[in-house]
């Protein structure tokens, strides 16, 4: 998955994503493809969760996966979450869930309870950094004014870093591939340095949906495993998602 | 241009969007999910409309499982035990993970196991 915030000159927040998912989960050797992404691919849908016939939040799911990786609170905060992979992972969560502790939050339960309680962008990015979870995670979470955009790194237990937004220090995006940004991706798979080199290219002058849909366009960081792309404008309300293919020559991952 | 070695790294695409051509697949249809109503029958809708690409995906993860268990005992083990799980997972999604098996057709323990994957697949 590669998930990005971004700032657009005028201070308003944009949050874009690739859900990558099936590795190791099957190869269609006439297909080249993943057989389980192909399965997924279908059953992308967009979801408007209404109460008292309002929106309360919008997402990107899966039919039929009641948890949430992709979603708006319109006006008022975005969010995805990306794979984490550690030693220390969601396996020993679920042991102690079936051995009878079960103070920690699924992860897609946890966005899912953020997009449909929280009511701001600091309520969502403490529930999101503080609560203690089954799994380690990356949350990507924008707000809905200058600087609110950051990258979350979790452990089961704790909140390990956040990265945010500093356009004074030059930072006017933050982008999460699968990696703890303070490490270099594993070589095999870095698709952060490709999707940060088109994000700088773009400039953040010319920052857009459009834009950040070319980034989320552009080979490795689109791959075999990306089954969607989704677009969110915060400011307007606005989630659009896309269902992909990547034609040959194309990363496996 | 695309480097024809892995990872087969492009030039940063630009015009891609409006989505045409041979990256994109096709738009995402929109449902209502009405949080008003009871949570086992919230995702009837959607489910109703996607019941067979549902069933195609469950039988494509059955089939990855029964290639590493042949003898079909992983996917018995899911069958059995993971609809108690459904009963511990907090309200209302075990509500709303019944509802989708019933109108769905597939096992409970299947269902249960598409919501938890992201725990499971860090293993």
């Amino acid at each position: 998955c590669t998930s990005v915030v971004a700032e657009d000159e005028k201070g308003n927040l944009l949050h874009a994503r690739n859900l990558d998912f099936g590795l190791f989960m099957g190869w269609d050797m006439k297909n080249k493809s993943w057989i389980i992404t192909e399965k997924l691919k279908p059953l992308v849908v967009n979801l408007d969760f209404r109460r008292n016939n309002q929106t309360v939040f919008k997402s990107t799911n899966f039919a039929g996966y009641v948890g949430m990786l992709t979603g708006i609170k319109p006006h008022t905060f975005t969010l995805t979450m990306n794979e984490r992979f550690t030693l220390d992972g969601g396996y020993i969560g679920i042991l102690e869930w079936i051995m009878g502790q079960r103070d920690g939050m699924w992860m897609s339960f946890l966005t899912r309870s953020v997009l449909e309680n929280a009511t701001s962008y600091e309520g969502a990015k403490r529930q999101l950094a503080e609560t203690k979870m089954l799994a380690p995670a990356y949350f990507i979470l924008g707000g809905n004014q200058s600087r609110q955009g950051c990258i979350i790194t979790r452990s089961r237990l704790l909140s390990i870093d956040v990265l945010e937004i500093d356009v004074k220090l030059g930072r006017w995006y933050v982008l999460e591939t699968n990696y703890d940004h303070w490490k270099d991706p594993l070589f095999l798979d870095d698709r952060r340095t490709p999707a940060m080199k088109c994000m700088n290219q773009t400039t953040q002058a010319k920052i857009s949906v459009k834009t950040l849909y070319d980034v989320l366009s552009t080979k490795p960081v689109l791959n075999k495993l990306t089954t969607y792309t989704t677009l969110m404008q915060v400011s307007e309300g606005k989630l659009e998602s896309y269902i992909r293919d990547c034609p040959n020559p194309c990363m496996p991952w | 241009s695309t480097q024809f070695i892995p990872p087969y790294t492009e030039e940063c695409r630009t015009g891609m969007y409006p989505p045409n051509g041979p990256t994109f697949r096709g738009p995402v249809s929109w449902y209502t999910v009405d949080l008003d109503s009871p949570p086992s029958q919230r995702w009837t809708a959607v489910i109703t409309e996607k019941k067979q690409d549902l069933i195609r995906m469950i039988q494509a993860v059955r089939n990855l499982a029964n290639a590493f268990v042949p003898s079909g005992k992983l996917i018995e083990l899911v069958d059995i035990t993971l609809p108690l799980m459904a009963n511990t997972l907090p309200s209302p999604f075990g509500e709303e993970i019944k509802g989708i098996a019933e109108v769905s057709g597939v096992p409970l323990g299947e269902v249960v196991l598409f919501n938890i994957f992201y725990e499971i697949f860090t293993v």
